[in-house]
C-alpha cells in the first residue's frame, strides 16, 4: 500500500456538494462511491443524483420492513446501493437536480441512467483492509459519529473520547501518512473524509481523522461498490 | 496546562473562527462577525436572543472539543446557532435502525504487504 492515497489526485472525486437543511448524507455517501466506482470503470467523472435517491429509494430493512431510507428523514448506504442495483441506476446531477427537500414525486427515468452498480460489499472492520479497498476500489461509504464535526474547523481530528454511535454517512477519498499532533508528540496517520456540508466548512468541504483506532466509529460500516460501464 | 495546549493549535491571527479563552468574554463580537459571515437573519428578537444564547452554549462546546481534539481546530461554523439536537436533525441522517442485511456481501480479503 502506498504511504499516501488521495483520490482527488486522481481524479476520481466531484467537487464538494452541500446537501442543506436535509439528512440525506447518506445519499451523498452512495453517489460519491458510485461516482468513483464510476470512473474507475469508464474513465469518466459523472456527478450523479442525490435527488433520485431522496425522492425515489425507499427500500427497507429485510428484517423490520417499517425501517426504510428516507430522503430528509434518514438512510443508508447500502440500502441505496441495492437500490440502485434493483432501479438499474443513477441519472446524472443535471438531470435530475438537487432540491434538499422530499416532497417530490420520484422522476426516474430509467433512460437516463448514468451509472449502474455491478456490486457492492462491506469491508471488514481492519483499517489495511479499507485501505487496500480504497486504493484498489475507489472511494468507499462510510459511516462516522459526527458530534466533533459541528465545531470542527481543520487539522486532523484524533479526539480522545468520542462515541462509536454512528449517525452520518460521508465518503472516504484517501489518507496520509502523518500529520503532526502536538498532544502526542508523534506524527499520526489520518483518513480524508469528503463531506457533503459545503466548501466552506471544514478543510474545504473534507474533515480528516485519525486511523488507528476505530476513532468516532468510522471504521465499523465501510463500503465499497463496483459501478458497470453504461457507454 | 489546558490553555497552553489550546495555544499549541488556535490561529491567532484574525481567529478563523476558531475558539480561544478570549471567545466567551467576546461572545458578543463573535456573534455579530458570525451572523455576517453566513448571513444569518433571525426573525425576531427574542428568536436573536434565544440563538445567541445557543452560540455562546456552542462556544463553550467548542473549548471543550478543542481539549479533547487537540490535534484539530474547532470553533465556530456554519452550525453555531444550533443545538446539538437541532444539528443532528437537520444536518446529519444515518438511519441507525437500518441494519446491513445478513447476507450481506463480505469484501474479500486483499493482501497489503508489498
Amino acid at each position: 500500500l502506498p504511504m499516501d492515497f488521495d483520490w482527488r489526485d486522481h481524479g476520481a472525486v466531484t467537487p464538494v456538494k452541500n446537501q442543506g437543511s436535509c439528512g440525506s448524507c447518506w445519499s451523498f455517501s452512495t453517489t460519491g462511491a458510485l461516482e468513483g466506482a464510476n470512473f474507475l470503470a469508464t474513465g469518466d467523472l459523472v456527478s450523479l443524483s442525490e435527488q433520485q435517491l431522496v425522492d425515489c429509494d425507499h427500500e427497507c430493512d429485510p428484517e423490520e420492513k417499517d425501517s426504510c431510507d428516507s430522503g430528509c428523514s434518514g438512510g443508508l448506504m447500502n440500502s441505496a446501493f441495492e437500490y440502485t442495483l434493483k432501479s438499474g441506476g443513477l441519472m446524472r446531477e443535471e438531470d435530475y437536480p438537487y432540491t434538499g427537500t422530499d416532497r417530490g414525486a420520484c422522476k426516474f427515468d430509467k433512460n437516463k441512467i448514468a451509472a449502474k452498480v455491478a456490486n457492492f460489499s462491506v469491508v471488514s472492520l481492519d483499517e489495511d483492509q479499507i485501505a487496500a479497498n480504497l486504493v484498489k476500489n475507489g472511494p468507499l461509504a462510510v459511516a462516522i459519529n459526527a458530534v466533533f464535526m459541528q465545531t470542527y474547523i481543520g487539522g486532523v481530528s484524533c479526539p480522545f473520547i468520542c462515541s462509536k454511535r454512528l449517525d452520518h454517512g460521508v465518503l472516504l477519498v484517501g489518507y496520509g501518512a502523518a500529520s503532526y499532533a502536538p498532544i502526542r508528540l508523534k506524527e499520526k496517520p489520518y483518513w480524508i473524509i469528503k463531506n457533503s456540508w459545503g466548501e466552506n466548512w471544514g478543510e474545504n468541504g473534507y474533515y480528516k481523522i485519525c486511523r488507528g483506532h476505530n476513532v468516532c466509529g468510522v471504521d465499523s460500516m465501510v463500503s465499497t461498490v463496483a459501478a458497470v460501464s453504461t457507454s | 496546562n489546558d490553555d497552553l495546549l489550546i495555544r499549541q493549535v488556535v490561529d491567532h491571527g484574525d481567529g478563523g473562527g476558531a475558539v480561544d479563552e478570549n471567545s466567551l468574554v467576546n461572545a458578543d463580537h463573535h456573534f455579530t462577525i458570525f451572523k455576517r459571515k453566513f448571513g444569518k437573519v433571525y426573525a425576531t428578537q427574542e428568536e436573536h436572543d434565544y440563538r445567541f444564547s445557543v452560540f455562546k452554549a456552542n462556544l463553550r462546546r467548542a473549548r471543550r472539543h478543542q481539549k479533547l481534539d487537540p490535534a484539530a481546530v474547532h470553533g465556530v461554523t456554519q452550525f453555531s446557532d444550533l443545538t446539538p439536537r437541532e444539528f443532528r436533525r437537520q444536518f446529519l441522517g444515518l438511519n441507525r435502525r437500518l441494519r446491513l442485511p445478513s447476507d450481506a456481501h463480505k469484501a474479500p480479503i486483499l493482501p497489503t504487504n508489498d
